[in-house]
């Protein structure tokens, strides 16, 4: 996974579905 | 006689017309020269930033978010680049063998050859038509972009069980969905589903494309464009 740090770090951080 | 009232629509086709994200623009920057390097720029420029978007939307999926980190993962590194056409595809309906990649960035095939793309032009546009033909609505497609990604046939999903239970619930919506609107052709959803491995195609040649121009190092890619480019291949 360190290789997919962006992906990872977007997954994480956006934002959470209760946003909507 | 006024129409009779339209059933309600499935929950999940409701929520996922409200996740549709925002226009995007592609903006090329004008202190570049023109050419095919321009071109190129541009295109990878505005597939980072949609990356981000589709990363973003994939959360608001109903379901996506209770998987695994690792199986959201796995989903966006397989079916990113068919999210990608297929939003295209969408966005190019109302148009005559023009691609819209954004708003303000429609390619034509002369566009296309100048850019060596060509056979992707030729690939993204069979597709526009199989659309048109079924006059595709909005609620269709963003039923099936969510589908494309769930059935992305990754092969490091850990809880294959969640995962198609996501899917189950997706298509349910579709089937819904054309039980409610349409009637008058069975089918339908069939119909919409068998589209997709051609989808699943011109993607794969989408992605071989772009990794070709990775490697030849002419065109600046941003780091994400990069990283989902590497996990494809």
């Amino acid at each position: 996974k360190e290789k997919h740090k962006i992906l990872h770090r977007l997954l994480q951080n956006s934002t959470s579905p209760v946003d909507l | 006689l006024p129409p009779p009232p339209k059933k309600p629509l499935t929950k999940i086709v409701s929520h996922l017309l409200v996740a549709e994200p925002e226009k995007i623009y592609a903006m090329p920057d004008p202190s570049l020269p023109e050419g095919d390097i321009k071109a190129l720029t541009t295109l990878c420029d505005l597939a980072d930033r949609e990356l981000v978007v589709i990363i973003g939307w994939a959360k608001h999926i109903p379901g996506f978010s209770s998987l695994s980190l690792g199986d959201q993962m796995s989903l966006l590194q397989s079916a990113w680049m068919e999210i990608l056409i297929l939003s295209v595809v969408f966005r190019s309906l109302p148009y005559e063998d023009e691609l819209v990649y954004a708003e303000d960035y429609v390619m034509d095939e002369g566009h296309s050859r100048l850019t060596g793309l060509l056979d992707l032009y030729g690939s993204i546009l069979h597709l526009v038509r199989r659309y048109k033909k079924l006059k595709v609505e909005k609620e269709e497609f963003v039923t099936l972009k969510a589908i494309a990604l769930t059935n992305s046939d990754s092969m490091h999903i850990e809880d294959v069980e969640a995962v198609q239970k996501l899917q189950d619930s997706l298509h349910e919506a579709l089937q819904e969905y054309e039980g409610g609107e349409h009637q008058e052709d069975p089918q339908r959803a069939g119909k919409l589903l068998m589209t997709l491995p051609l989808l699943r195609q011109t993607a794969a040649k989408a992605v071989q494309h772009f990794y070709s121009i990775k490697v030849q190092g002419k065109v600046p890619m941003h780091k994400l464009f990069l990283e989902m480019l590497e996990a494809k291949v």
